[in-house]
């Protein structure tokens, strides 16, 4: 199957870039499949990006759904509509070829990750990030992610993170994180996984930098990175963002746990408010 | 008087940083008084903040407008009301003192310059900006910013300030330029002067950066800077920001072209549309 990725948030905020930037680092051969389509009900205006990549041994395919437009408005009363709608369309429709004879689902797009991009103000969320948040967050995995963190220094990184932080749980915003209790045992690679998902959740949300271009880091390596007159941010430098710990999380540690969170809890929630009525 | 200048655009675009970096690099002595209050009608939700530079030889008094909450909320509708509202109360209100018997006018915050912070997207105007310039340009000297430029590489910015011109061309909002044709003699002063004027017009909109933080340059020297674990960004700079060209445009060269302007056209222009009823 596929693993299905939404990218959320304005316009101008990197979200193309950071899809790029996802398969250029991790892409080893075929070119990713680019296309707008409305694989269902045309109530929705979204771009569908297929791309296989390789991770380690395995391929791993998946798409990205990019919502142009989204926030771009003087009036941006609802601009939340159409990423919902897709969502639950998704779910629908797995939820209509279930019910075919011989159960044979032959197409599965529902959304295992939902990226939301933040404007990097430096100040807090805005009431369009918080509607946004909220109601993606109660049908699908929610990420949400500080876009072109080359704009914070960083202390101003860590006031922003911990600001959002502070929003997010006093509106009762639900955001994906690690399970941290997963078949515990007291040896030490569940500790280090452990410490690991420890790590993720203190970086969160999660600052991203992207790049389509890569410059001599002046150590003849050639690194993925932004050139400024004052100097190269590296996107696969802890130090600069979190692109890495994103990616890790997002295609290798927790796939697994993204997907299958949706099928059980996502879908299964549609599943119960579509069958109640 | 004062010169009057107001910062208008959405929040967490850096206007109180600038405001605070060109009173930085300005103010000799006297503290800036911060106040809120609305002189007149309370219809408009402003900051006052004025402030004593030195400019050379003489004390430039400066009143600092700022907007909050511009372009702040799900529906931005007529977001622009209070700026414009305040621009014309301010005409209004001096037309009113002028009426007076002996005409004295005791209170003048009329509007020489606004500069309108646009997001630095990289891509091209939201309908907010191009709305909100366009009422803005009618009534006072508009002059728009790159704000947060320092997230924008040289040719990322070159490509946005080159679309950000063919917009307004395209949608006509007349901004406020140097004068080039001022008594054009056909000595090397004037020629310095076009010259000088040309090179503003060919970096606008400008590129600007703020910072309240000084650092030591690697050189020994201590410069008003943005300190990134890549490098250190100087606002003092001109290859790295066009703050010192819109610093020399606003408070020293063009200062008196500004203020000429605004009681010459926009305000003589406001009289006639109200006595025109
Ligand atoms: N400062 C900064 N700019 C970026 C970053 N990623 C992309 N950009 C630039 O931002 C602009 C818009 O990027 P794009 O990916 O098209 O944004 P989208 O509209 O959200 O898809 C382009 O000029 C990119 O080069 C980033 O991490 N930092
Ligand atoms: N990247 C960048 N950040 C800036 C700049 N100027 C200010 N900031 C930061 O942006 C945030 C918001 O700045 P502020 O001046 O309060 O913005 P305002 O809401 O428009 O008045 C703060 O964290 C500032 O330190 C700049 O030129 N570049």
């Amino acid at each position: 199957g596929y693993f299905t990725m939404m990218v959320a948030g304005e316009s101008g905020l990197g979200k193309t870039t950071f899809v790029n930037t996802l398969f250029q680092t991790t892409l080893k051969h075929a070119d990713p499949q680019r296309n707008r389509f409305s694989p269902l009900k045309k109530t929705v205006d979204v771009d569908i990006i297929r791309a296989e990549l390789e991770e380690k041994n395995f391929t791993l395919r998946v798409n990205v759904i990019d919502t142009p437009g989204f926030g771009d408005n003087v009036n941006n009363n609802k601009a939340w509509q159409p990423l919902v709608d897709f969502i639950d369309d998704q779910h629908d429709s797995y939820m209509r070829q279930e019910q075919q004879p011989y159960r044979k689902v032959k197409f599965d797009l529902r959304v295992h990750a939902v990226l939301y991009f933040i404007k990097p103000t430096g100040h807090g969320l805005k009431p369009i990030d918080i509607e946004t948040m909220k109601r993606l967050s109660t049908r699908a995995n929610l990420i949400p992610i500080i876009a072109k963190a080359d704009t914070l220094t960083a202390p101003e990184l860590k006031t922003f993170k911990s600001r959002i932080r502070q929003v997010i749980e006093a509106q009762e915003i639900r955001i994906f994180t690690p399970p941290l209790t997963n078949d515990i045992k007291e040896d030490s690679t569940e500790a280090v996984a452990m410490e690991h998902a420890r790590q993720l959740i203190e970086s969160m949300p999660f600052a991203i930098i992207g790049s389509e271009n890569t410059y001599d880091n002046g150590q003849g390596t050639n690194v993925v990175a932004r050139k400024y007159p004052w100097g190269l941010v590296e996107v696969e430098n802890d130090a600069h963002c979190d692109f890495r710990k994103l990616r890790g999380l997002l295609l290798r540690t927790y796939l697994l746990d993204l997907i299958t969170n949706t099928e059980q809890l996502h879908y299964e929630t549609y599943r119960k408010l579509r069958l109640e009525g």
